[in-house]
């Protein structure tokens, strides 16, 4: 069985270039064993 | 061949011992039995060794960071041709047979053993799972899965392994199901999901355009009236600041299968999709089209902090149905009434004013069964 998350972040707009780069930062890797409550990633401050 | 050589010298000890004509004929017969069973003990000793070699090339190839690429081969479009549902169900039927209390912890602990399931983590003793199903729903232990306190982070709503990860990019909003071959993010939650996106319109691919029936329209509009009411989230206003995600993650037959909120959240539409049942590791996500597409799935959609959120329940062949916690009463793989399978999916939308069921995170929200 598989779970697949879909979800909305914030991501920040570069006023030079309109360009965006994440907010959101994964904490895994592909790979990575994960456990129900671990951090799969952040929205920064 | 020398081990057949040395079956036949035993039978000739043995037909000597014996002495006495007419036991050629019932030695012929010993033979036959014993025969197959080595041939059929050979064959699947060779299976699993080659099971074992191909495992092992994937775990080598991922360490140093070579990527297979999606490639159908003979065996995927066997697959197709397989009754998997049925078969899928058939499981079911087995391992919710009750197992004698004395056989029980053996029978648990061999499944342990093959799977690698932490048994101590097991909220009941294990005399107290009546079928092998009972055992494979099992509930942990208060404290076993401490939940993340930061409310700015996403937490894992499964333990498993992250199989791909990523932002959602471009008009085609495609998810990689493995390099070489991907699947549009509408095709896994729906031609009607609420997903915010730059033009709903040129998003949706081949496969999602028998959903698109004219039929949808004002089911649509009234959709989109009933997710803006509540003033809680506003796509379009806030396209400029959000991007979309995603995370795909692999349970194996010994992982815990319940799954939790990975964050604040609240439900507002559930849509069961009623679809085959392919098996879901690493093999065939690299040579069956569609996989999470195609597949029995349960997709929850909501909101959480940061907007929208949903998370779709993939079953497989060994674990075809899923169970909601706020929806005990719905039923995933059951057999089909009709004989023309519907792509439709079947949705339901909790509490039409908008308000939606909360949960908190860590809070569980799904479990899945075998068969």
């Amino acid at each position: 069985s598989t779970v697949v998350l879909v979800f909305q972040a914030p991501v920040s707009l570069s006023p030079e270039n309109g360009e965006s780069s994440s907010d959101f930062k994964f904490s895994v890797q592909r790979g990575d064993r994960v456990r129900v409550g671990e951090a799969l990633g952040r929205c920064q401050d | 061949t020398s081990l057949l050589k040395k079956l036949q010298k035993t039978t000739q000890v043995r037909a000597s011992l014996n002495g006495g004509s007419g036991s050629s004929k019932g030695n012929g017969d010993w033979f036959l039995l014993p025969g197959a069973t080595v041939a059929t003990l050979l064959m699947l000793g060779a299976l699993h060794a080659r099971r074992m070699y191909e495992d092992m090339k994937v775990v080598e190839a991922h360490e140093k960071g070579t990527e297979f690429e999606f490639q159908p081969d003979v065996k995927s479009t066997f697959l197709r041709l397989l009754p998997l549902r049925s078969i899928s169900r058939c499981w079911g039927v087995l391992t919710s047979v009750e197992i004698p209390v004395s056989l029980r912890s053996h029978v648990y602990g061999a499944w342990a053993r093959a799977f690698h399931s932490n048994l101590e983590e097991a909220a009941l003793p294990l005399d107290e799972y009546a079928s092998l199903r009972d055992f494979f729903v099992r509930t942990l232990k208060e404290g076993s899965r401490p939940i993340d306190p930061n409310p700015q982070c996403l937490v894992s709503p499964v333990d498993g392994t992250v199989l791909r990860f990523g932002e959602i990019k471009g008009a085609g909003a495609m998810i990689e199901q493995v390099k070489g071959f991907s699947y549009s993010v509408f095709s896994l939650l729906g031609a009607t999901s609420f997903l915010p996106t730059l033009a709903k319109g040129d998003m949706h691919d081949e496969s999602s355009e028998a959903e698109n029936a004219s039929g949808e329209k004002s089911r649509k509009s009234w959709w989109s009236i009933s997710f803006a009411s509540p003033k809680v989230w506003n796509p379009y206003s806030a396209r400029p600041t959000k991007g979309l995600f995603y995370c795909v993650i692999y349970l194996k037959p010994g992982d815990y299968h319940r799954i939790h909120a990975p964050a604040d959240w609240n439900i507002l539409v559930r849509r069961h999709f009623s679809g085959r049942l392919y098996p879901v590791n690493e093999r065939a996500t690299r040579t069956i089209r569609n996989l999470y597409v195609e597949n029995e799935r349960v997709v929850l959609e909501g909101l959480w902090h940061e907007g929208f959120m949903a998370l779709a329940a993939v079953g497989a062949t060994n674990i075809g149905s899923i169970e909601l916690s706020m929806e005990p009463e719905l039923r995933t793989n059951q057999a089909k009434k009709k004989l023309l399978h519907s792509e439709r999916p079947e949705e339901r939308l909790y509490e039409p004013d908008g308000v939606g069921r909360t949960l908190k995170k860590g809070d569980e929200v799904a479990a899945f069964n075998m068969g």
